[in-house]
């Protein structure tokens, strides 16, 4: 998207040739002190003269001024078009404030550029100015913003014991404030809802329940983004129960995959089974290596070397296909 | 003559109106144009 380095030139750079007399003086003044005073009739045919004159010169103007309006216009669209296009492919938190200032200006030259469709149609009636509604502007700010919404939300599990009697608590580093607890029928299990105490403003929530399938699995629902730095840093070897990701950690992650509205973590595998898989791939990668390959050649050679019947095998064979080229010549 | 005088004088004025709105929204587009472009780069 390129545009051209210099402003645009707000001075319309016109003829500006009026006559004095058009200028301050409204006409029918004008006219009417040339009829009181009398004047002569080759006078009056000169000011006819020069009121054709001048009315086609202020035509010649306006029809100048028309061109450039329409020109003007179809730049400015065509700049908004571009806009909007890189706002719906990049939509960004920190451009909000500045949708707002754009939108409003948008909204002006919207109904602008209705009013020059009318003026350039019909240069006799003057008054038919009518505004365009800017429904388009609004819907291409909104949808946007959802998504960013939709994108906050991010589900971690945490494992602990199915006897724990201290509540739905998840320890991840932040500080929580407790404000409520629910159980419905349909969903038995007990959620409890908390909201970041760190700081007044932050907006993030959180909300804990019990797994239904596995009682030992507490999934914390996390929405929003924390304001505000990690208030701890979790120690390596956590003494406790629950282990646990904390959502900063995921908030890169959340950001990047935006089509998906709901980031789900599990951290209830244990750590035997994590090595295990871990191990596995680890062999199979050394398998399909070409040293490990090379090696096994090597092994096989030298292991059939040792052997005494393949020596001899390999020798009478040789020997022979030397004593039927000696028996050819 | 005089008639053609005042329709002429008329149609100057009308002419003269429709420039000056012209002018006025040209240059309310071309603020808004740059504004537009300001906030783009």
């Amino acid at each position: 998207m390129e545009y051209s380095s210099s402003f645009v030139d707000t001075s319309l750079d016109l003829n500006a040739k009026p006559l004095q007399l058009f200028s301050e003086t409204p006409i029918q003044q004008v006219q009417g002190s040339f009829i009181d005073f009398g004047m002569r009739t080759s006078v009056k045919e000169e000011n006819n003269g020069a009121l054709i004159e001048e009315l086609n010169r202020v035509n010649t103007e306006n029809k100048k001024l028309t061109e450039m309006l329409t020109v003007m216009c179809e730049n400015y669209n065509t700049l908004r078009n571009n806009l909007m296009d890189y706002m719906s492919k990049n939509p960004e938190p920190n451009l909000e404030t500045t949708t707002t200032k754009k939108r409003k200006s948008v909204e002006r030259s919207s109904t602008t550029s209705c009013m020059i469709k009318n003026n350039a149609s019909s240069a006799k009636n003057n008054d038919n100015s009518e505004s365009c509604s800017t429904d388009e502007d609004h819907n291409s700010t909104k949808k946007p913003k959802e998504e960013h919404v939709k994108a906050k939300i991010s589900r971690v599990y945490f494992r602990s014991e199915a006897s724990d009697t201290t509540g739905l608590i998840v320890k991840d580093g932040y500080q929580w404030r407790k404000y409520g607890q629910k159980v419905t029928r349909d969903n038995p299990s007990p959620r409890a809802y908390f909201k970041c105490s760190y700081a007044p403003t932050c907006p993030v929530k959180k909300k804990v329940q019990r797994s239904i399938d596995d009682q030992s699995i507490l999934v914390a629902t996390y929405e929003g983004e924390h304001n505000h730095p990690h208030p701890a840093k979790l120690e390596p070897n956590d003494s406790s129960s629950n282990r646990c990701v904390t959502p900063a950690s995921l908030r890169c992650s959340t950001s990047l995959n935006l089509s998906a509205p709901t980031l789900t973590l599990d951290m209830t595998k244990s750590k035997k089974s994590i090595t295990e898989d871990a191990n596995k791939k680890a062999t199979t990668k050394k398998i399909d290596s070409p040293e490990f390959q090379q090696f096994l050649v090597d092994q096989m050679a030298s292991s059939l070397t040792k052997d005494p019947s393949f020596k001899a095998a390999l020798a009478a064979a040789i020997s022979g296909k030397i004593l039927q080229q000696n028996q050819q010549r | 003559k005089e008639e053609n005088n005042g329709a002429l004088i008329e149609e100057l004025n009308r002419v003269n109106t429709e420039n000056k709105k012209l002018t006025e929204m040209l240059t309310v587009m071309c603020e808004n144009y740059n504004t537009l472009r300001n906030n783009l780069m």
